[in-house]
């Protein structure tokens, strides 16, 4: 399944 | 990346770079926590585990490299260079109580149960309470050097913005992480008394002491 999270963030 | 993003992160830069020339330029770590900053250092640590794994952007990587950087220059500075400054007496939150149940949350409640992902939540909810000791030891000596709240302030308004990223993702990228949006509420929480101090004192120009 897709991310629920992105780890973009900091 | 929105403004409150960007402001959240720069907040948080801020934050960081302030303790770090506090430390420097007064040759002194008195009044900080070094429980707080090995936290801090074992948050960044097991959360950008990523940088190994996966390329996101130039920004992403280099705020990432400073943001662990500074974190282990500021345990090396408090147990190492200015180890005679630091007040260990004061700094006795006990951090295996925040330590041992965050390990165990984190594997209870993730998103993936990979290694990881499980590294990824222990370091989001390790991040929302590793301020306690820092705050634990200002209750104790009853005050704050002005430029250690200028240091808290800033570091407490990065979650606030990051709260505000969260809802501004939500409305328009459909983004929902409740992980990171719980524990960023719980962190907020706990900086909200000291928001409170910061206004009413700090801003008016007078130290931050508490009633006794």
């Amino acid at each position: 399944g897709s991310p629920v999270h992105s780890k973009d963030e900091l | 990346m929105n403004v409150f993003r960007l402001t959240g992160d720069l907040s948080h830069l801020a934050a960081i770079i302030i303790l770090l020339l506090k430390i420097w330029k007064s040759r002194s770590c008195a009044g900080i926590s070094g429980k707080s900053q090995i936290l801090f250092a074992v948050v960044f640590t097991t959360r950008y585990l990523d940088l190994l794994t996966s390329f996101i952007s130039l920004y992403n990587t280099s705020m990432k490299l400073i943001y662990i950087g500074c974190a282990y220059a500021t345990v090396y500075l408090i147990y190492m260079k200015f180890r005679a400054t630091y007040d260990g007496n004061h700094d006795s939150f006990r951090v295996e109580f925040l330590v041992v149940p965050v390990g165990g949350l984190a594997v209870l409640i993730n998103h993936n149960f990979s290694l990881m992902e499980i590294l990824w939540t222990f370091s989001i909810y390790l991040e929302s309470v590793a301020i306690l000791p820092q705050l634990f030891m200002i209750s104790k000596t009853g005050e704050a050097e002005t430029i250690t709240t200028h240091y808290l302030f800033c570091l407490g308004l990065y979650r606030a913005l990051y709260l505000l990223n969260w809802i501004w993702r939500y409305y328009f990228e459909g983004f929902l992480d409740m992980i990171a949006i719980l524990a960023g509420l719980v962190q907020t929480i706990l900086y909200c008394d000291f928001f409170y101090l910061y206004v009413t004192k700090v801003l008016k120009g007078k130290k931050l002491s508490l009633p006794a």
